[in-house]
């Protein structure tokens, strides 16, 4: 497929621009309303003064997402890609000129709410992370396997509402671990805080790779 | 787009089908763990006696659903898309082969969960059915106006935890009335069953048609 093998250079060449910045970058997928940009909001708060952080937040349309995480960073841009499911390498790069990637110690791409789409597209990023929410039911990692295979985390998000759903935590833990045996989980509440310092732990720990 | 092009004609074929046997085709569409497959229990268990109700439930992988509802119908099967992040026409023509479509008053088609990639594909259905959850937050609408033009009907799902997340429905409403100002909506619980009696007056006032 052409479109992928060039995608997948320009993927390299925004790579290498982070490399040469200095700015890590993570890839955040999952869900429709999963808590993405909710738990970024909560991310920037909570590195405010100790990194500088940009966001790329994906959607087919709206600046809802930018216009939130604006409160938090003067580093965010919007990208609306109209019909399509995923962002593609090439947005990203645009998205660098709106960005000041010099003065950036970590950027998080906020992909488009979709557990399959955005799996498969390289953006350059250093690290993809797969955001699953206890409201979504406990099969989504057996459904959607490759959103899995293809995270350096996942975050199970909206822990806040377990007591008032039904989440089979050993089901979904175990169709992860059949999948991946090595893949870390971090619980997160977007809401309550919870996870939140093991989640910015963990970024941290990746920028000092 | 050939592909597009000749899945159309699919289509055609398939509705064709589906009218010669007299038989209702709806197409259930919505977000991972939006709640499409506990509803269709309660559906099936509601009509169970009244109509005759096959189901054709499709995903990346696992045959999950379709084993659920089978408790409920012996016209259902699974059908797996591998990466594919919708169902197409030649699935479902494929899918007939393995229903007794004479025998059935309804068929209804479980979409692969994801808001945005099933709703440019027909699959030779009557009419689609776009469902939301309060627990994505109320915002998705907005995001996803494609598949709110798509849709005959708006399912939106779990009202039952209305009282535990932040959701607001002027806004959800407002939004949705900007793209569609005649678009039904039915607030439904899967759960406590509120709704049910309407979403299955629709599909059996569609009938009538
Ligand atoms: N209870 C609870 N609600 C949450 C949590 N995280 C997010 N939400 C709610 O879930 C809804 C969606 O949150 P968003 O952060 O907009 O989700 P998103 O993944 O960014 O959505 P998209 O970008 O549209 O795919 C909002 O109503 C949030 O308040 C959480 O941890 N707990
Ligand atoms: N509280 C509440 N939970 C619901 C409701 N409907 C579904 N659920 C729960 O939501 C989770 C997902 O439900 P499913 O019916 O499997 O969702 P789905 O849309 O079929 O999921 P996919 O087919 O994987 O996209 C399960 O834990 C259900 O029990 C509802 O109306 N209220
Ligand atoms: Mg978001
Ligand atoms: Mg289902």
């Amino acid at each position: 497929e052409n479109v992928k093998k060039i995608n997948d250079e320009v993927a390299d060449l925004n790579r290498a621009s982070l490399n040469r910045h200095g700015v890590l970058c993570v890839n955040l997928m999952g869900s429709p309303g999963c808590g993405k940009t909710t738990l970024l909001e909560d991310t920037l708060k909570k590195l405010s003064g100790a990194m500088t952080v940009g966001v790329l937040t994906g959607d087919l349309a709206t600046t809802r997402d930018a216009r939130r995480l604006a409160h938090y960073t003067d580093q965010v841009a919007q990208i609306n890609t109209g019909r399509a499911c995923h962002l593609e390498a090439n947005q990203i790069r645009k998205g660098f000129d709106l960005l000041d990637l010099a003065a950036l110690d970590l950027l998080i791409i906020e992909n488009v709410g979709n557990l399959i789409c955005p799996v498969s597209w390289d953006l350059g990023q250093h690290a993809r992370v797969g955001m699953f929410s206890v409201t979504e039911g406990d099969d989504k990692p057996a459904k959607h396997p490759y959103i899995v295979l293809a995270s350096d985390l996942v975050l199970l998000n909206k822990v806040d509402l377990l007591p008032y759903v039904t989440f089979d935590s050993d089901r979904f833990y175990a169709d992860l671990r059949s999948i991946r045996d090595d893949l870390e989980v971090i619980q997160t509440s977007a809401i309550s805080g919870e996870g939140l310092d093991k989640w910015v732990s963990w970024i941290r720990s990746l920028r000092d790779i």
